[in-house]
């Protein structure tokens, strides 16, 4: 800051003990790296990912990939899987933080398909709310052949998730034989890995909103 | 720029790396490990003001001496970054999302006189 007619500050001034000068590029760091993210205090995390499954989902990103300036990659985890019982259906649950200045451009589920995959299954995916199914409102987000065990990811319409502003985003996911296989669907504990090391994620890319888009889009 | 010496009265880059362990956010922080903090420092005297980056070349010298032959408001003129970088974290967010983004401005890379 430079006042007129003051001394620049960063010309002179008292020289810090080395201990003293240290606690302020400290205080400083910490100041510039909140501001820089936009947050008014550090996250106290609660329910940290595991480790070994952070790993692994770090790995399944693609190396290199870049994110637009002021963008943002976010990796999330499902932290809640309700699975039925008797069908193969379960309904993963994802809390999400996104900025609103954001815009979401990017969508990918991923999972991790249990060797014990018996047959070929379509795996359909929807967004969540028994409701808004029986209201014929639903979207299919994504259909998916299920074909091999191992990792898989689906790209999922970004369109589809941009309503989500509670923060909390629930999907749900369906399994079926193809038509012609006389195979029962498995309950989805035997097909997917829902909370182990290999847990569903979200891979979401969102970029600041540029302004005025909407209205050029309207037009 | 070139870094400071010890002792340099004139404007110069102040670099310091700052370990995430030091300030505790190890825990949220998942890469780098720390970063470099880098400020700028020192004295900008009037031959020198308006010349970002003050390295020794023909150029600056002419600079300098056009400066110094002309009169230049005294106390005006700040040692200020004139390049910054991005610096690309990794984080966790208060959900326990892993966040990757490019912190804009973050690392001094030169500094000068304003």
């Amino acid at each position: 800051a430079q006042r007129a007619g003051s001394v620049c500050p960063s010309c002179g001034g008292p020289t810090l003990a080395p201990q003293a000068e240290r606690a302020l590029v400290l205080e400083l760091a910490k100041q510039q790296i909140l501001e820089g993210l936009h947050l008014t205090g550090r996250p106290i995390i609660t329910h940290p990912p595991p480790q070994a499954a952070l790993t692994r989902a770090l790995r399944r990103l693609q190396r290199g990939s870049v994110v637009p300036a002021n963008g943002e990659q976010v990796i999330s985890f499902a932290a809640i899987t309700e699975s039925s019982t008797s069908t193969c259906s379960s309904t993963l649950t994802f809390y999400l933080s996104t900025p609103r200045s954001h815009h979401l451009y990017h969508a990918r589920l991923w999972l991790h398909v249990l060797p014990t995959l018996p047959s070929t299954l379509s795996l359909r995916i929807f967004p969540w709310g028994p409701r808004r199914r029986r209201r014929g409102s639903h979207v299919l987000l994504a259909e998916h052949q299920l074909t091999t065990p191992g990792w898989h990811a689906l790209t999922l319409p970004s369109s589809g998730l941009r309503h989500e502003e509670s923060g909390v985003l629930k999907l749900q996911l369906d399994c079926r034989p193809l038509e012609g296989n006389s195979t029962a669907a498995p309950q989805t504990q035997q097909l997917l890995d829902t909370a182990g090391e290999q847990r569903p994620f979200l891979e979401l890319k969102t970029r600041p909103k540029e302004p005025g888009a909407g209205r050029a889009r309207r037009r | 720029t070139p870094s400071c010496e010890p002792e340099t009265p004139l404007c110069c880059r102040r670099d310091h790396y700052v370990d995430f362990q030091e300030l505790g956010w190890q825990d949220w922080i998942l890469q780098p490990e720390g970063y470099q903090l880098n400020y700028c420092s020192g004295q900008c005297p009037p031959h020198l003001a308006g010349s970002p980056g003050i390295a020794a070349s023909f150029h600056s010298a002419v600079f300098s001496l056009l400066k110094a032959n002309n009169p230049w408001p005294l106390g005006t003129s700040c040692c200020v970054p004139t390049a910054r970088r991005p610096l690309s974290l990794l984080y966790l967010d208060r959900d326990g999302n892993v966040v990757k983004t490019d912190v804009p401005d973050m690392v001094v890379e030169a500094c000068g006189c304003s």
